[in-house]
């Protein structure tokens, strides 16, 4: 089954 | 818009600047984000002398807010370099009037910074329509497969007792634009998400009549409750494949 993603590998930390 | 976030996050900070109240906050499993502004124009008066975050509890907010009538008016007040929020309740005949303060904690947040995307399909549709779509798959997955063409969207899933799919048509409603269904598109999309999440931000569906979803293959799904003088918008990660 697909796995979920996590927003830190799409969105930058400042 | 507190009852719609605060199962998804529960410590924010309230940043208050000139341009109204802004809220950023992922959720501890940092799937889900919360975005929130309410422009000036949501307050009568609003002044803001200099930038300031309130670090404010969810929960210890919404015990203060459950204690306000539904047409009270409400002031909320901070000092300079403050230790706590104070929340004025006042009843529209202004024969009762109730005052809380509730205690502000430093939070250390990370502010994530959002790309601007381009997405290739926006789909504009009742968010009551989105609010049952969800809650139906979720009774038979934890995840929904969302299939956006020029035909339509579908909502897709499978799980442990069968299968199901919801599909809608663009469509217009000439009475009333919120009930609309609108698909604009510059590439077909198929994405997995968590239902879980979805159900989730379907508690902000009385902020809006309608719910647009933006989603690109492989980027976080953005899910926007417009608001009189703001939004309230969730971004989601997608589940992805090997």
């Amino acid at each position: 089954p697909p796995k979920q993603a996590t927003l830190g590998s799409f969105f930058k930390l400042p | 818009v507190v009852e719609a976030i605060k199962d998804l996050v529960q410590d924010c900070n309230f940043d208050c600047n000139d341009d109204g109240i802004q809220l950023q906050a992922m959720d501890n499993s940092h799937v889900a984000l919360v975005s929130m502004k309410l422009s000036t124009g949501a307050f009568s008066p609003f002044r803001c002398d200099r930038n300031i975050a309130l670090g404010i509890n969810l929960n210890s907010l919404m015990k203060v807010l459950r204690a306000a009538g539904n047409d009270d008016i409400l002031t909320l007040k901070a000092e300079d370099q403050p230790d706590s929020l104070n929340l004025v309740f006042e009843s529209p005949g202004q024969d009762r009037m109730s005052e809380y303060d509730i205690k502000l904690m430093d939070i250390d947040q990370e502010h994530l910074g959002i790309p601007e995307t381009e997405y290739a399909a926006t789909i504009s549709l009742p968010s009551a329509e989105f609010q049952r779509i969800c809650r139906d798959l979720s009774a038979l997955s934890e995840s929904v497969s969302i299939e956006a063409s020029k035909d339509g969207v579908k909502f897709s899933c499978s799980g442990d007792i069968g299968n199901g799919s919801v599909t809608l048509r663009p469509h217009t409603n000439v009475e009333d634009e919120s009930k609309s269904t609108s698909i604009a598109l510059t590439e077909p999309v198929n994405l997995t998400f968590s239902l879980k999440y979805l159900v989730n931000f379907c508690k902000a569906s009385s902020l809006s009549g309608s719910v647009q979803l933006c989603l690109s293959n492989e980027v976080p799904l953005l899910v926007e409750f417009k608001m009189g003088a703001g939004y309230l918008r969730f971004y989601l990660a997608p589940k992805i494949g090997d």
